[in-house]
């Protein structure tokens, strides 16, 4: 899932 | 979030607020390549497209505006600013940065995750963010005298890097799917490009002599 993936990081 | 992630992202942002602070106080951009710092600003407008649509938390939105606002101020800094722009070292910084963007362009629309805009977009400024320091490495090499405030600034941005490695690492051992072949490898690429650069600051920490890189 795209907001559970590293998309979470800067 | 774990341990080395934010340890991660405080060296980074360490390492823009020594930046400004130099700029801002000193009114000197000296042995800084705006080659590199527009470089960054790309690589923050390009990750960041996804800011007011996907709210991951407080903390991530706080620090893509800071990223993004320091970013694009310390280019508008160096270009326009009538006092600091006279310092900026332009005859040696003359890296062809523009030239680096075409491949990472290229291969992000070759290899990513995902082939939509966003995805293409946020895997180029992976690709980008790895090579965007060569300017600001060549133009080191190239001044005789690198002040502190600049050694601090390149040496909390190589911290950054080896602090996400870790942090992927983690991830890796404690989260499922967590396999980002193209984040590790762009990430990896990044590091080691400082590794020179670590050596040379490490020998003038210990030995407490002047950091100059060999020509």
């Amino acid at each position: 899932d795209y907001l559970d993936d590293y998309h979470d990081e800067l | 979030m774990n341990i080395f992630r934010l340890a991660g992202d405080m060296t980074h942002l360490f390492s823009v607020l020594v930046l400004l602070l130099k700029i801002h106080t000193i009114k000197s951009c000296a042995g800084i390549s705006l080659k590199t710092q527009e470089l960054y600003a790309i690589v923050f407008a390009t990750r960041y497209l996804d800011i007011f649509t996907n709210y991951i938390s407080l903390y991530n939105t706080i620090m893509k505006l800071i990223f993004l606002g320091s970013s694009f101020s310390i280019v508008w800094y160096m270009r326009r600013h009538k006092i600091v722009r006279r310092s900026y070292d332009k005859d040696q910084d003359t890296f062809r940065h523009y030239f680096l963007m075409l491949p990472c362009l290229i291969l992000a629309l070759i290899i990513n995750e995902k082939f939509t805009f966003r995805e293409v977009m946020w895997t180029f400024s992976l690709y980008l963010e790895a090579v965007a320091i060569l300017p600001q490495l060549v133009l080191l090499q190239r001044t005789r005298n690198i002040d502190n405030l600049t050694g601090q600034y390149v040496f909390l941005l190589g911290a950054y890097r080896a602090f996400y490695i870790l942090n992927w690492i983690y991830r890796y051992f404690t989260e499922e799917h967590f396999v980002h072949w193209i984040t590790w490898i762009s990430g990896l690429v990044q590091t080691l490009l400082y590794a020179d650069f670590f050596y040379y600051y490490f020998q003038s920490w210990k030995n407490n002599v002047k950091l100059e890189l060999p020509a």
